[in-house]
């Protein structure tokens, strides 16, 4: 049996929010510890990672691991149908082939289940070593939507190039060049607000704005985002998820022909 | 010309 019990429901609504533009499918792999997530998108350039931890559910039981292979659309489909303030519960029987969303509104009145066929997916995982980055950039998640948005109109590339003196970003295009300089913040009143760098070396690398742009559907998730980049390896842009883990973001440089 | 590489090429399959 399997059962997690989130009086927040719109974390789910969100979550499938932040996913669904970059996955059509993946599995949601459930055990004592939780629920994890891990898919590429169709080609290959970027991946997601989604952990929501056991202890950050209000109830959760896991009997047995279970691997849930889900069509997202059609889970988007079903958590549209939760009200905000509902709580969301899941829940499957061990080797079954259908999942159970059940939406209880705050007063109890309402109470709505929806059952969804499972899929068969091959798994492919990939493992992604603990990894000491060059710079690390904490910032407002709503100013790097912002960012992302404004840039992906001058061009498909962004330029992220990072230094002790703040982060600058790039685009270049057809109608002119676009720059946008962000300076560390000099006294943290409040650290959701902040600009924070941690940086060992400089680093200066491209991604596609396309897939920026998807990342930023877990603005919701989180006030902050960060941003983590060394020399030729995938950035990773993270979105903590209060008391319950995270959503994360990997995309591949663009390489220079 | 810039060109995307996929994330494979970075990790190893797990």
């Amino acid at each position: 049996m399997f059962e997690a019990r989130l009086l927040r429901g719109s974390i789910l609504k969100k979550v499938l929010e932040a996913i669904k533009d970059l996955l059509t499918q993946a599995t949601f792999d459930c055990d004592d510890s939780g629920i994890q997530l891990q898919a590429m998108d169709n080609s290959h350039v970027s991946l997601v990672s989604l952990q929501l931890r056991a202890d950050g559910f209000d109830k959760y039981r896991c009997d047995r691991n279970i691997s849930m292979g889900m069509n997202l659309n059609s889970v988007a489909k079903i958590l549209k149908c939760a009200g905000d303030k509902d709580t969301v519960t899941m829940k499957a029987q061990d080797n079954a082939d259908t999942v159970t969303f059940v939406f209880e509104s705050p007063n109890q009145e309402k109470v709505s289940d929806y059952e969804m066929k499972l899929m068969n997916l091959d798994l492919e995982h990939l493992g992604i070593p603990e990894t000491e980055y060059s710079c690390t950039i904490r910032m407002p998640s709503a100013e790097f939507a912002r960012i992302c948005r404004d840039l992906s109109q001058f061009g498909d590339s962004m330029v992220i190039a990072c230094t002790k003196e703040g982060v600058k970003f790039s685009a270049t295009g057809e109608i002119g060049s676009a720059n946008i300089k962000l300076a560390q913040t000099a006294s943290v009143d409040k650290e959701e607000e902040a600009v924070i760098i941690e940086m060992d070396e400089p680093v200066t690398l491209t991604f596609a704005c396309q897939y920026l742009n998807y990342f930023t559907k877990a603005t919701s998730l989180s006030p902050q985002v960060q941003l983590s980049m060394s020399a030729d390896v995938p950035l990773v842009v993270e979105y903590r998820i209060q008391d319950i883990g995270h959503i994360r973001y990997y995309l591949a440089p663009k390489i220079e022909d | 010309q810039v060109a995307q590489n996929p994330l494979p090429q970075y990790y190893t399959w797990a």
